[in-house]
């Protein structure tokens, strides 16, 4: 049971790193509070933006929050990847150039996984393949209203 | 394995029937505020029976039948049922039965002391617990971060130390 | 102390009623749960964006549920103006069109508050009289890259 | 009345000391995410006493001392405290006192054993109660909905409807 909490935990660690690094330049890291017995404690995150200062999770801005989740989500994607993604507005908090990164990552990982994202950002838009329009029709209805290839 | 269609029946704000087709790559999902679209996430959640601790906004099961202008609620005309069916690709045998498509439909029926809630896997009846092992089979688990709901992006970094290693345990 | 309330109550309301209307062209209405007693009950927002069934609060969408909000804070402002707002991305979750009407209606408030309005959308920057940039330097220390009048 | 500035010093990523001038009108403050934009809007919560249930992502008041690269942490030189002061135009006597500016300013400062935090107004220290006392008269309250962090906008329609017929007996 140990080996195979370790097993899955340090392949997310190494891919989170690599992921974290790529979004946003920094260092980071996923830490276990108990290495001896890891199921008496729980884990934290490392999360060290690019030419800054380590600071508690907390602290962190809430675009930094926001990349540092889905670094640790797109980790757990390579190391079993689900067959689909449904994100609803993930890019609330980025800023232009994040959603850039985000959207680029996305991008790489529909090589082998479904993505479905909700978005009101251009970048997201523009780096798919495809959108679904929404509208609401008269009668209090959802309806699509199309399908564009990009 | 790929959603490779959704379909809604008075689901939420999709009154009558829509049928929303899905490709296998990376699809946005856009449009005004209020026009559906965390709807259709909410609908794969009910779907799957993923929500565990999400709500899909509703308090009850009844609150995801349509109750829109057309519903009529007034009188006993008004719309009793609601219906979520996800069509997946399985050419790859992701789900270990021997079928190319693998349907997962739920139903809420309200009646007049309550409401049932029914799960079918290829049009049999089945259990939740039953879906949910079908799901694991295919890398699909409740609590898993596959699905991210409006608002919760950064759910992540606010969770106790706890809760996060029991992602990774859930994994493992 | 009753009576105090109630002319808050009633003016707060009727403010809410056409801010709301205008800001999505549909009808508003605070609720108290007990008229007898208000201090008895609470308050609930009956919320029914233009050509819609009225919905519980809860099951509204994230910019439905903004632009309640925000109806409900601006009617606070025209009943009891404070001297100014600061008010952190109140337009995460809106489309342009809302941030738009969002934006026209700080511009308007503006004229008897002050508002510093902290955002990423291009349509409630262009509203502004002035922006100010805030960037990070190596250091990681916060500067001010300067003032623009719009 | 309206800020005319703020100005930091070793106030989270406001290291070293940064004035920002506003004006009475509409002034939107923008840039990179982790630039600093939110730490302005805690800069005004904390030096007027506005934090009520509000945390300003910091655990206790010490977190809000500078302690990027050039505060040193290791050794003894690091950063001990940090002041924000908010400049009010009092022209229009919101506040009643005879001076056409008001400053509020707050300290918190690291010991050895724990931390003091100073509040002043007009260079003259007070309490907190003082402070908010003061405020009021000016319509500035703690649990007003005049200063919405990030986040937070939709607090109001999450609310119990007894928190939210409560913020009308204040205004009362
Ligand atoms: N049972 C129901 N019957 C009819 N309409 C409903 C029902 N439940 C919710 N709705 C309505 O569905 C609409 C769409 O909600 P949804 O959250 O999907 O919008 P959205 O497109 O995600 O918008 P946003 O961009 O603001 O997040 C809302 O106006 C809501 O009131
Ligand atoms: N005590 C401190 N000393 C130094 N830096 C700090 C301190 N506390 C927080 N920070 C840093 O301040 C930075 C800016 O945070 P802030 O939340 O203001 O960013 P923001 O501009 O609002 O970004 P976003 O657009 O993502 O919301 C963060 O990177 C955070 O780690
Ligand atoms: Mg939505
Ligand atoms: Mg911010």
């Amino acid at each position: 049971k140990r080996q195979t909490f370790f097993d899955s935990f340090n392949n997310i660690n190494e891919y989170f790193k690599s992921i974290f690094a790529e979004l946003s330049g920094g260092h980071g890291e996923l830490i276990l509070e108990n290495y001896e017995d890891p199921f008496a404690g729980g884990m934290t995150i490392r999360a060290q933006p690019a030419d800054k200062t380590l600071q508690r999770l907390e602290a962190m801005s809430g675009g930094e929050k926001s990349l540092t989740a889905l670094a640790f989500i797109f980790a757990i994607q390579q190391h079993q990847p689900a067959p689909f993604y449904a994100f609803d507005e993930i890019d609330m908090f980025l800023d232009g150039a994040n959603v850039e990164r985000i959207a680029s990552r996305i991008e790489k990982s529909a090589e082998n996984a479904q993505f479905i994202v909700v978005s009101l950002r251009k970048p997201m838009i523009q780096a798919a393949n495809h959108t679904i329009g929404v509208a609401m029709q008269e009668n209090d209805i959802s309806s699509i209203t199309g399908m564009q290839l990009n | 394995m790929h959603i490779k269609d959704i379909e809604f029946e008075n689901f939420k704000s999709f009154g009558k029937q829509v049928r929303i087709p899905f490709f296998n790559d990376f699809t946005t999902i856009s449009g005004p505020n209020g026009s559906g679209k965390s709807n259709i996430v909410d609908g794969v959640i009910f779907a799957l029976g993923l929500s565990g601790s999400r709500t899909m906004r509703a308090e009850k099961l009844t609150d995801l039948i349509f109750n829109g202008n057309g519903s009529s609620k007034g009188d006993n005309k008004g719309i009793k049922s609601a219906r979520v069916t996800v069509r997946f690709d399985n050419n790859d045998r992701c789900f270990p039965v021997d079928y190319d498509t693998v349907e997962i439909t739920r139903k809420v029926k309200q009646t007049e002391s309550g409401y049932y809630s029914y799960y079918y896997f290829n049009d049999r009846a089945c259990t939740l617990s039953e879906i949910h092992a079908n799901l694991a089979k295919a890398g699909i688990r409740p609590e898993g971060c596959n699905v991210v709901m409006q608002g919760d992006v950064t759910r992540i970094t606010e969770m106790t130390p706890f809760e996060r290693r029991k992602l990774i345990d859930e994994i493992a």
